[in-house]
């Protein structure tokens, strides 16, 4: 089974 | 004052409709290098990025920075009342809380103006590092459209894998399993035909249909469209739009549990 990962988790907010 | 005349307004609609599905809202920052917008859909899953340069415009004017929170529903509202002949001159005064849309009849017989209220929207901006990424894939935008639109019909997610020889793209669900595989082909008639291959090493990754058939409304905006992928990384989906910019999408892979 696969689950989705978030952007957030790759990208920081700036 | 803000003032950015398109002669070619078609291009504006366009860009509207290719990420009106993914967002509901966002902020198109305007400064004298042009025009950006960055924002994530509300699951935080994918991010549109674009930018269309003030060169790109046949009049640019932009004396300080504005920030123009727009409800894009509403906007592609307004948008949908320009013909795509028209000519597309957007206006917003310094602090304004709204902004004008014109739209001009070739022949210049018929002026229309749309004034909308702009909104304070509260973003979130990512810093997104530059990588080197292990595949970059350059291929039809319609071809691309085409497969995702496929195999979306067969599963929730589609595993893109890059090797020297091919991209393949597989998804597989109850009905069963679907593969599409591309070889590189660079010595085609049209360069916009080609499938252009780029690889460092290997990837095989995957990503949900549903975010993937959403890009491919950008397809009208570019003949090529260009898949930048690393392992455990988002993908970049680009649409390069000629002498203008660009519109890109990150999004963000699925994990085996």
């Amino acid at each position: 089974n696969e689950s989705q990962t978030r952007l957030d988790s790759f990208f920081k907010v700036t | 004052m803000f003032e950015a005349r398109l002669v070619q307004g078609a291009l504006l609609k366009k860009v509207l409709e290719s990420i009106k599905d993914l967002l509901n809202e966002a902020t198109w920052e305007c400064a004298a290098t042009g025009i950006s917008l960055q924002a994530m859909d509300s699951s935080h899953v994918s991010l549109v990025a674009l930018n269309l340069r003030s060169d790109g415009f046949d009049k640019y004017r932009c004396d300080r920075n504005v920030s123009l929170g727009m409800n894009l529903t509403n906007m592609a509202k307004i948008m949908k009342c320009a013909s795509n002949d028209d000519v597309i001159t957007i206006k917003a005064q310094d602090d304004a809380d709204t902004v004008t849309f014109v739209f001009e009849t070739p022949n210049q017989e018929k002026i229309s103006d749309y004034e909308m209220k702009l909104m304070n929207l509260d973003t979130e901006h990512l810093g997104i590092p530059d990588t080197d990424y292990s595949c970059i894939v350059k291929m039809p935008s319609v071809e691309f459209q085409r497969i995702c639109r496929d195999l979306s019909q067969i599963g929730d997610s589609v595993v893109i894998s890059c090797t020297k020889e091919g991209v393949k793209f597989s998804a597989a669900g109850d009905l069963g399993t679907g593969n599409v595989k591309l070889a590189q082909n660079a010595n085609v008639d049209k360069e916009e035909e080609a499938v252009v291959i780029e690889m460092q090493e290997p990837v095989s990754l995957t990503f949900a249909c549903r975010y993937l058939n959403s890009f491919t409304k950008a397809t009208p905006l570019a003949p090529q469209v260009q898949l930048s992928m690393s392992s455990d990384v988002p993908l970049v989906v680009e649409y390069k739009l000629e002498d203008m910019g660009y519109v890109r999408y990150y999004l963000a892979p699925k994990i085996e549990d």
